[in-house]
């Protein structure tokens, strides 16, 4: 493998793409489909998600055009060139062009889209040629891949690892990805002692507790929570989230991941997000929060950050003065960091680690300390 | 005089040879360097380009390169500049 003169690479690890125009070849979908799986693939060895913008400047633009397409670089007709796309950084870098005049299908009739779509990404991401004629990123076309079993080769992986390092959840070696069901060591396990969540939201009644790519979803009717892939709900939003909450009075839930957050509603991600969490009115020294929770009866969301929390008042829809407070001052007993918060019961539940802390807000203090996955029945 | 079916074929290789590798191996774009066949800086592009796609490595357009040469690939160079 071999990155781009001077390995130019991401500085953030959650991208924007956007699909800008669309082939005749082929019905929309089958193109947000093929992007989709092509960004999985990727997503799947690295820390990197990514989220689809529709409007604006995304990180990576995707577009087709035939001939001169205004860069340096004309299409040349059907054959030979298929596409290219340009190393990370602003404007036309990270873009992605196909060459139109080539027929993009589904399967291996034509130039299958998915298949040169992930190669492409390749060098959106920073990785040049492979000189590994097995690999996704030798630069000829093989049409005899096997789409079904389609794989990156360890030459892929090491390459895209040694410029963003192995996806959080595995400190092992890095892994060469199987399409299939991933194996029991990557899919978190419900009941393990030390279990912890990155992220817990009430749902319209239910409640979800967000774990790298799943969640366990559980309501009142099946005691036996449900377990799904983030994406399979909503495919647009991140994994290994920081933060959500619910807004009854929007009926929207808020989900946070980096500096950006999303709202969805149901299982619909608003249009015009993702937005920057300093719209909120967060100092722009924060760079990520912890956790958050709104207090439907005060109409108060709490958001937390290390050792601090902000309060924001959802009627005039700003940040209040006097913030941030050390959680330690308001919330005794609850020890920083703050992975999560829930309100139920009139108690709001923190929860640092496997820990759950059980915190009284009138008698402002903790009155149980519980295993945090003591929600879903262990 | 018009060429003969064997030298205009030769002709059209070796403009996609030429095409290819300005395209892909950063060869400058100079007309007379590929008139002169025996240009050694020609021959080390092709066997540069022989090397990177896995051909066997002979400095002369044959037939398995002019075969890759001909097939669909990525528009990216495979040699940065």
């Amino acid at each position: 493998f071999s990155s781009f003169p001077g390995m130019p690479k991401w500085r953030k690890t959650h991208l924007t793409y956007r699909i800008v125009n669309y082939t005749p070849d082929l019905p929309r979908d089958a193109v947000d489909s093929a992007i989709e799986k092509a960004l999985k693939v990727w997503e799947e060895v690295t820390p990197l998600t990514f989220s689809r913008l529709y409007e604006g400047e995304a990180d990576i633009m995707i577009s087709f055009a035939v001939k001169e397409h205004g860069d340096f670089y004309s299409f040349d007709g059907p054959g030979q060139s298929l596409a290219h796309a340009y190393p990370p950084g602003p404007g036309l870098y990270g873009d992605i062009h196909f060459d139109d005049d080539e027929k993009w299908t589904e399967d291996a009739s034509g130039t299958n889209l998915f298949l040169v779509a992930a190669h492409e990404l390749g060098h959106s991401l920073g990785l040049f040629h492979s000189a590994n004629t097995e690999a996704l990123m030798y630069p000829l076309y093989n049409s005899f891949t096997e789409l079904a079993q389609f794989r990156l080769s360890q030459d892929d992986v090491n390459g895209i690892q040694s410029l963003y390092g192995p996806p959080p959840a595995s400190t092992e070696e890095p892994l060469v990805p199987t399409k299939s069901v991933p194996s029991g060591s990557e899919v978190p396990a419900k009941c393990d002692p030390a279990s912890s969540f990155d992220a817990i939201s009430t749902l319209r009644g239910e409640y979800l507790f967000f774990k790298d790519r799943y969640f366990w979803r559980r309501s009142h009717w099946n005691p036996e929570p449900e377990f799904h892939l983030i994406s399979a709900f909503w495919p647009s939003l991140p994994s290994y989230l920081d933060a959500a909450y619910e807004v009854n009075s929007r009926d929207t839930v808020f989900i946070f991941k980096g500096n950006e957050f999303w709202a969805i509603r149901g299982n619909e991600v608003q249009a015009g997000y993702p937005r920057g969490i300093h719209t909120l009115g967060f100092p722009s020294t924060i760079r990520k929060i912890d956790a958050a929770v709104s207090d439907k009866e005060k109409k108060k969301t709490y958001f937390f950050a290390e050792d601090k929390y902000w309060r924001f008042d959802e009627n005039s829809q700003s940040m209040e003065q006097g913030f941030p407070r050390l959680i330690a001052d308001d919330f005794p007993g609850v020890e920083p960091k703050v992975d999560a918060v829930l309100q139920a019961f009139g108690f709001f539940y923190f929860f640092s680690g496997s820990s759950q802390f059980e915190f009284d807000p009138n008698a402002r203090m903790v009155t149980h300390i519980l295993k945090s996955n003591s929600w879903l029945h262990c | 005089y018009p060429l003969s079916g064997a030298a205009k074929e030769e002709d059209s290789n070796r403009d996609l040879a030429q095409q290819y590798l300005e395209k892909y191996y950063n060869l400058e774009k100079d007309v007379k360097q590929f008139r002169r066949k025996d240009s050694n800086l020609i021959v080390k592009k092709i066997q540069g380009m022989q090397k990177f796609l896995g051909l066997e490595v002979t400095g002369k357009l044959d037939t398995d390169t002019l075969e890759v040469m001909r097939k669909p690939r990525c528009g990216v160079p495979d040699v940065g500049h």
